[in-house]
């Protein structure tokens, strides 16, 4: 069965749609089937990934009848890779739904079915922690925090931390997590201060790949491309190809 | 009466929280009295402040019968800078008020008696257009969008845009904007790409500052420190006068 793995962070900005595209794309070029899920309204995924507005989102799932996930559900041009879009009816989904008293499942029941046809999932999310969050926190059995080696962004993953722990508390459900650290600066003082802070909070959780910054990450989604295909040798390109094999050691 | 500045963009982690701060610091030191909003219920700019979530914030005046502003607004350790913080309390604001049919002019309202004890109030929002952003836009009548010089930052300037225009038509109330250039790599080639495309679609609302890339802007936050008292010398110092400069000759 997949694994499910929500990327998170309240902050903005600290690479989460990067690394639900490039760590998604990387554990298919190992030959993974992997489904990429853009559950976040500003659809950043989808715009990354060349798809426009006019795709079917999960909320276009939820509200016709009858139509099955697989319909929604999109190839990319890569193999092994699919998406299910974001599009703007995605807002609504909160403003709708929020009301229910089940409305942290509404994810995780759609996805169940897919369970069985891919290996992973892997959902992007908005930068707060709210209906999209929970739901992709409920839907997931593990965590991917991205974050900077900044003091807002090491600040907010106590957050998110937070978050989970409530979600394994209340819904007694088992959900562990690990810390991503992205767009690092080798040579910044700050940074290095930062990590030290980061590894003394949260010492085992902290993944031993890191992303660097690296400007062909920024080139490649111009191009809409990932990383791999735009610049192979890239840093980043290989950066995510090793955190795809520690996130498989990891995990299965 | 004070001049009313909104920071909006939907996009993370483009320099909202840091340009407040340091935008509305370097007002200060050319004699403006500034307050300063953190309308963010992730309270980053309270916390670069130094402040903690036992601060009372807007939700604590608004649901306090009988309170006053001016209890809630507090000094900071600059001269004319003055903050109204945030706090976790600020996540229930849109919760409890989602539903009133005057919501978005709850700020406003509460701003009115302050606007004319300072020159310029200048708002922090969260990475979303809805409740806190809402009502930051209803309050101002200058709206500043930072953005980074890559392609989903870019991208994103459209959909604050077009915010500010609806609440120009159905509020029949003028509010202009422009768009100010964050962390910039002078040596990215997708940078200078992309700044092209910003000012393809925009060219008249680009200030003529930009902020640079500066790793003392990260130092002075580890610090709690406006980076004009950490390092006066460098790049994002001088530019966040420059920019308190050109604001200032737009606006008054
Ligand atoms: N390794 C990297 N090197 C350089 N730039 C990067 C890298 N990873 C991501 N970026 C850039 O940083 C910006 C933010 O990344 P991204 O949009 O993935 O973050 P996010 O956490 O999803 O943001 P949001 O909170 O808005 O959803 C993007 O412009 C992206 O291209
Ligand atoms: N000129 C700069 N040079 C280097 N780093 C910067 C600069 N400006 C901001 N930063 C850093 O970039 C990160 C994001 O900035 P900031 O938190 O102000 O963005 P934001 O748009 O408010 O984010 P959010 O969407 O999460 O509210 C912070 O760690 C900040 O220290
Ligand atoms: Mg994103
Ligand atoms: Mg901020």
């Amino acid at each position: 069965e997949a694994r499910v793995i929500a990327v998170c962070n309240r902050k903005g900005g600290v690479a989460k749609t990067t690394t639900v595209l490039n760590m998604g794309a990387s554990l298919a070029v190992y030959g993974k089937r992997v489904l990429l899920v853009d559950f976040d309204m500003q659809a950043n995924l989808s715009i990354v990934l060349g798809l426009t507005n006019r795709e079917k989102s999960f909320y276009d799932l939820l509200h016709t009848p009858d139509s099955a996930i697989s319909e929604v559900v999109k190839k990319t041009r890569y193999k092994n890779l699919w998406v299910l879009p974001s599009n703007s009816k995605m807002a609504l989904l909160a403003k709708q739904n929020l009301n229910r008293k089940d409305f942290v499942y509404l994810l995780r029941d759609q996805l169940e079915s897919l369970k069985k046809v891919v290996d992973y999932i892997i959902i992007d999310t908005p930068p707060s922690i709210e209906f999209y969050t929970l739901n992709a926190l409920m839907a997931a059995d593990f965590v991917i925090i991205p974050t900077q080696c900044e003091f807002l962004s090491v600040h907010g993953v106590a957050h998110i931390e937070e978050a989970i722990k409530v979600i394994k508390e209340r819904k007694d459900k088992s959900l562990d997590y690990a810390i991503l650290v992205t767009m690092a600066d080798k040579n910044s003082t700050a940074g290095h201060v930062m990590y030290k802070k980061l590894l003394e909070q949260y010492a085992d959780k902290v993944l031993a790949t890191q992303i660097e910054h690296d400007v062909k990450m920024q080139e490649s989604q111009i191009m809409n491309l990932i990383v791999a295909q735009y610049d192979k040798k890239s840093p980043s390109a290989r950066q995510y190809l090793q955190l795809a094999e520690e996130i498989e050691k990891m995990l299965v």
